[in-house]
C-alpha cells in the first residue's frame, strides 16, 4: 500500500515536471502558426543559429519565425492585406533565405525576384499566413511581362535610400510592399471590452466594445508589443490627440481613428491583451457573399467569429502534453501514465478492447456493420 | 448610434493601412514588388 502511495506522488510530481518543462519549451510552435505547412518552415526552424553559440540555441522559435510581411498595398491589389498578411512561400516552397554571419536568416531578395521574373506571363501561387486567427491560404497572382524596353535600371551605385533586390524587374509592378518580420509583431493587438468612461476618449472616438482590435498606433509606437505598452502610450499622450488603427472584426476592416486624450491620460476604455484576445478568423457567408457579387453596394460580407470558438488555445485549456503533435509521437505515455498504474494487474484484453473501441469515431450504420 | 457605425465602417472596407512609415520590428529594408 505504502508502495503504491509512493509511486502515485511520484506520477503526479514527474506529470507536474513534463507539463512545467512543455510550458517552457521556446522550442513549441505557437497554436497560431501551426496552420503553416511544416515544410515552409524548415528553413527557419534548422535555422544554423542552434549551431553557431550556445548563447542563441534557447532563442524562442515563435518570437524569430518571420515572413515578408505585407506593409503596403495598392489600392487595387485585393488579394493581399496589409498588417494581416506574410508571405511564407512561393509554390509550396520557403522564402528563400541566406544566413548572416551570426547566423541569422533574412530573406534572398535576389532569389525572392527571380522567382517573379521566372513566372512572367504566369501566375504565381503564394503561400500566405494571417494573423486574423492564425490561418493559412494560397493566393495566385499574375505575373504581368514588362515592355522590354521598360525594365528597371540597376544601378551601379549602391544607394541605401531605395533598396534594390540586385535583380531587374521583369514584371509589371504586383501592388505590394513587404518588411521581413516575425509572425508574433501582428499578434500585439488590444482587444476593446468595455468603454468605461461616459464621452471619454474612447466613446467619443467611436470604438465598439467586443468589436474592435487597436492594432497600431501613429509612427508605428505599438510594434514592440506589451501588455502594459497602449497604456504607457496613451499616458505619454496626455493632452493631446493620439492616432489609433482599429480593426473591427464584424465588418472586417480598419480605420484610423483620432483620440483626444484628456488631462488625466486615459484612453476610457478596458482592453484585453494576449492570446485570446488576439484577431479571431474571419468567415465569409456564402450567401451573403452571393448577394454582395449581385448588389453593387457593398455589404457587410463576413460572420465574426468568437476567438474563443475560432481558436482554442491548447495551452490555456488544458496542459500542452495532449497536443495532437506530441499524442502522435509519444502515443499514451503520459495522459495514460495514471491510468497504466491503476490497471496494472487486471485482465489485459478487455483495456485492449477499450482502446480499440476508442479508435473508431462513430459506429457504422447497421445495415453496413451486417454486410462486412 | 451603431447604425451610424456600421455605414461608417463599411467605408473602410476595402481600405489597406500604409505600415511603411511605421517603427518595426521587423529587419531588413522595404521591398517593393
Amino acid at each position: 500500500m505504502f508502495r503504491i502511495a509512493k509511486n502515485l506522488v511520484r506520477t503526479f510530481e514527474q506529470s507536474v515536471q513534463d507539463t512545467l518543462a512543455l510550458s517552457q519549451d521556446s522550442s513549441n510552435l505557437d497554436a497560431f502558426f501551426q496552420s503553416i505547412p511544416p515544410n515552409l518552415l524548415s528553413a527557419q526552424l534548422e535555422s544554423p543559429v542552434d549551431a553557431v553559440s550556445e548563447g542563441v540555441k534557447h532563442t524562442n522559435v515563435n518570437e524569430t519565425l518571420s515572413g515578408l510581411r505585407i506593409v503596403w498595398v495598392d489600392e487595387m491589389q485585393f488579394q493581399l492585406q496589409s498588417f494581416f498578411d506574410y508571405i511564407v512561400g512561393f509554390n509550396d516552397d520557403p522564402v528563400p533565405v541566406v544566413s548572416n554571419q551570426h547566423g541569422f536568416s533574412y530573406p534572398d531578395y535576389r532569389r525572392i525576384t527571380s522567382i517573379f521574373n521566372e513566372h512572367c506571363g504566369r501566375t504565381l501561387k503564394v503561400n500566405i499566413w494571417s494573423a486574423k486567427g492564425g490561418t493559412f491560404r494560397d493566393e495566385y497572382i499574375s505575373i504581368i511581362s514588362k515592355e522590354s524596353d521598360d525594365l528597371d535600371d540597376v544601378s551601379l551605385n549602391h544607394d541605401e535610400r531605395r533598396p534594390s533586390s540586385g535583380e531587374a524587374h521583369q514584371f509589371q509592378a504586383l501592388g505590394f510592399k513587404v518588411q521581413w518580420t516575425p509572425l508574433i509583431a501582428s499578434t500585439f493587438t488590444y482587444h476593446i471590452l468595455n468603454v468605461n468612461i461616459p464621452d471619454g476618449p474612447a466613446q467619443s472616438a467611436g470604438l465598439i466594445p467586443d468589436e474592435d482590435y487597436i492594432i497600431g498606433c501613429q509612427d508605428g509606437l505599438l510594434a514592440t508589443g506589451g501588455e502594459t505598452l497602449l497604456q504607457d502610450i496613451v499616458r505619454s499622450r496626455a493632452n493631446y490627440d493620439l492616432v489609433l488603427y482599429v480593426y473591427n472584426k464584424v465588418s472586417d476592416c480598419v480605420r484610423p481613428i483620432t483620440v483626444h486624450i484628456g488631462p488625466d491620460g486615459r484612453l476610457g476604455c478596458n482592453v484585453g491583451y494576449g492570446f485570446l484576445h488576439r484577431i479571431p478568423t474571419v468567415k465569409h457567408c456564402p450567401q451573403q457573399a452571393q448577394q454582395q457579387g449581385q448588389d453593387d453596394n457593398p455589404v457587410p460580407v463576413p460572420v465574426p467569429v468568437e476567438s474563443e470558438t475560432a481558436f482554442v488555445p491548447s495551452a490555456f485549456t488544458a496542459p500542452p502534453v495532449p497536443t495532437k503533435k506530441k499524442s502522435k509521437n509519444k502515443k499514451g505515455t503520459q495522459p495514460l501514465a495514471m491510468d497504466d498504474y491503476f490497471n496494472e494487474g487486471r485482465d489485459k484484453s478487455s483495456t485492449a478492447a477499450k482502446s480499440a473501441e476508442s479508435d473508431i469515431l462513430a459506429p457504422p450504420p447497421q445495415k453496413q456493420s451486417s454486410s462486412d | 448610434n451603431m447604425e451610424v457605425d456600421r455605414v461608417m465602417l463599411n467605408k473602410w472596407r476595402q481600405w489597406n493601412v500604409d505600415m511603411t512609415t511605421w517603427r518595426s520590428i521587423g529587419s531588413g529594408p522595404i521591398m517593393e514588388f
